[in-house]
């Protein structure tokens, strides 16, 4: 464990609680895409499947845990408490998700390191992982409109994903056969995603304008 | 996991 991927993942942690503490003390859920939420719910069940048969560390398996149960409270939440669901812009919030989950399910039985069932999912999830964030931002991009909270949490991801990479990086260099293509690659498109968010994110501030 | 072993991240 070296110092970026410890960097990342309590990015990765402080992330999802901000959004928590948001739901669940504000009540509010407001600009927040319930259809990302179940991406994630989705990435966390798929990926983490082997926390039955493979142990790493007490840390690892408690970080799992923690993402599981995280995201699908605020699937939860956003879904079933009355208080919460009242505030959900479901009129905004439209994106196709399960488009992108059978074209990453498709894309995962076609490129995998190795064709098991475990395996084929662990690929998915990564697929899947690089573009959950999308429902979010075009949500946003709709309401034009972005709270402190809502803004705090996306780019608390984008932090965790550009230190996972400063992650790879430091390990390509001081392990032997740390080559993972499938990861890179997925890990760079999600980056970019998030640094093309902030791009625009950014001039918007610069200029005091709403999101275009 | 092995050295080397992306699985070791979350």
């Amino acid at each position: 464990m070296n110092i970026f991927r410890l960097a990342g993942d309590m990015t990765h942690m402080f992330s999802v609680l901000v959004l928590l503490l948001k739901i669940h003390t504000i009540k509010s859920c407001a600009g927040v895409s319930v259809k990302t939420q179940e991406l994630y719910a989705i990435v966390f069940a798929t990926r983490y499947l082997d926390i039955f048969t493979s142990f790493v560390s007490i840390y690892n398996t408690f970080m799992k845990l923690v993402f599981l149960g995280s995201s699908f409270s605020i699937v939860w939440y956003m879904r079933y408490h009355k208080a919460v669901h009242r505030t959900y812009d479901r009129e905004q919030d439209t994106f196709r998700h399960w488009f992108l989950v059978l074209s990453c399910l498709l894309l995962a039985l076609l490129i995998h390191e190795k064709f098991t069932f475990l395996e084929v999912l662990w690929t998915f999830s990564l697929y899947l992982e690089a573009v959950a964030i999308l429902p979010q931002l075009v949500l946003l991009q709709r309401t034009r409109n972005i709270d402190n909270l809502t803004g705090q949490y996306i780019f608390l991801l984008g932090g965790y994903r550009g230190l996972y990479i400063l992650n790879w990086i430091y390990r390509y260099f001081t392990e032997p056969h740390f080559v993972h293509w499938i990861t890179w690659i997925t890990g760079l498109v999600q980056t970019l995603l998030y640094a093309d968010f902030f791009y625009y994110y950014f001039l918007s501030w610069k200029n005091n304008k709403k999101l275009n | 996991p092995k050295d080397g072993d992306v699985k070791d991240e979350l």
